[in-house]
């Protein structure tokens, strides 16, 4: 059984793409075939393989000009393909808002090759416009990574609507994969404040694994690698895999 | 003349509505008659300014249901006001692209009472859509922070790229006011790398102040103030005069 994995939040810089890139990547690693969806204009995830500017991309596939098959490409990882972004996905939703079933779109790209994948990472934009609820509709599940300060409380009661909309009317199976704890800054009382207000307001969905601030996660986009290439034994590379161990955990159990 | 500024980067976290809310209330303290918009659905500058879910909002304004003038409220400080953001601007982008002309739905709105305000700022949402074209078709000019990370640099140039389809359709006077280094830690080479590369692409628009990574900063949302309320002796308070006063000097000379 395929999951697919949507990692969203409407709140700008919590890390969505850095936790897309990371978990990605470590899924691979494991031997687990995963694909990694950049649905995000910005393209940050495909930046962060290395890959840029790439035609055809995610834009020719939503607007049906492209067949999934012909876009998808392999990574540099083995076990790790790349569905990636351009820059002209910006003007993608409104030219999709007079498309029929604009919601399903992608759903309906992927179900010609999920199959081939058992894990499919969907980077989202931070909007919850209809590329966010392109992903939504077409996803298993939603991972919600919350930065550890005070404006990422304030969207997730809007993004929690989102995502019941969502199940109402385009996809009634969506579950929460959990909430992730993102850029825990140790010495900071902040930090500690909004972690104790997310684990008050989700309980058990919040991952034990916290993903503590740490300056090489975010020099390795900059040379277009994950982590666990970049420097293996950083904090940071160390987090993103108990967290990728703590996933595959939660998904084995029936 | 007034001055209308808007605060713009589809790039999340990068510092947009702490600049907002910081730069606004600066401007107010000089006793210069202010209004900040906020038309992000995310509402955190208004949420900044300890104003919650307040009803009308800019979204009544941008539908056509309500006046500009029974929108506007004032803030806790003297010679500032806010036009509040709510919630339910979260559907407002596909609302309007039915309506006529509309990316100058803020610009006619504003023509009734612009005059009373020296400045006005406009905290954006995260992307180049509706909302976004709207605030810089309005605007006399725009405000660019650019966070010191890598990934801030990639969206630079689709930005640019924006506001030049802004300037050629819906507004030939929009100007540069800047681009303003945000969340510098000076201890990170990757801060300095990037800092460099902005001002090699940017060169004198690059603004002389550099906004330093500082906790105070984002504590002072938690209790609902601009940073000059919260702990005016900070090294971000300072930072925040200092540009401030730089971005008042660069209006002041012929
Ligand atoms: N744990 C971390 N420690 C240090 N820096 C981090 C961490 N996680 C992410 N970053 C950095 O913070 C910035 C924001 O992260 P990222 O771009 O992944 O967020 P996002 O939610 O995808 O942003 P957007 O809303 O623009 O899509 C990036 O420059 C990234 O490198
Ligand atoms: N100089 C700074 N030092 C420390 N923290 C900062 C600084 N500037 C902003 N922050 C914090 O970083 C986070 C992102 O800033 P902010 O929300 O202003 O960015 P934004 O660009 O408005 O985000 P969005 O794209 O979601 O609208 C916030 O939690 C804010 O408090
Ligand atoms: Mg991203
Ligand atoms: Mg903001």
């Amino acid at each position: 059984m395929t999951r697919i994995i949507s990692i969203a939040n409407q709140k700008g810089g919590v890390g969505k793409t850095t936790t897309a890139i990371n978990l990605a990547s470590l899924l691979a690693a494991a031997e687990k075939k995963t694909l990694l969806i950049d649905i995000d204009p910005q393209s940050n995830s495909s930046s962060g393989l290395s890959i840029f500017k790439h035609n055809p991309s995610i834009y020719d596939v939503l607007i049906g000009q492209e067949d999934i098959k012909n876009v998808i490409i392999e990574s540099y990882m083995p076990y790790l393909d790349l569905l990636p972004s351009n820059i002209n996905l910006v003007g993608a939703e409104i030219e999709m808002v007079e498309l029929q079933s604009r919601e399903t779109i992608l759903k309906n790209s992927l179900s010609a090759i999920y199959e081939r994948y058992q894990y499919i990472i969907v980077d989202c934009p931070p909007s919850l416009g209809l590329l966010t609820l392109n992903a939504l509709t077409a996803s298993t599940s939603v991972l919600i990574p919350v930065q550890c300060e005070y404006f990422a409380l304030e969207g997730l009661g809007q993004l929690l609507n989102t995502i019941k909309i969502v199940r109402q009317y385009f996809n009634q199976e969506l579950l929460i994969e959990g909430v992730l704890l993102t850029m825990f800054d140790t010495r900071l009382r902040l930090s500690h404040q909004v972690a104790e207000e997310v684990r008050k307001y989700f309980g058990d969905k919040v991952f034990k694994t916290v993903i503590n601030r740490n300056v090489r996660i975010s020099e390795a986009p900059s040379y277009g690698k994950p982590i666990i290439l970049y420097d293996a034994t950083s904090s940071g590379a160390i987090n993103y895999m108990a967290f990728t161990t703590e996933l595959l955990e939660r998904n084995s159990k029936p």
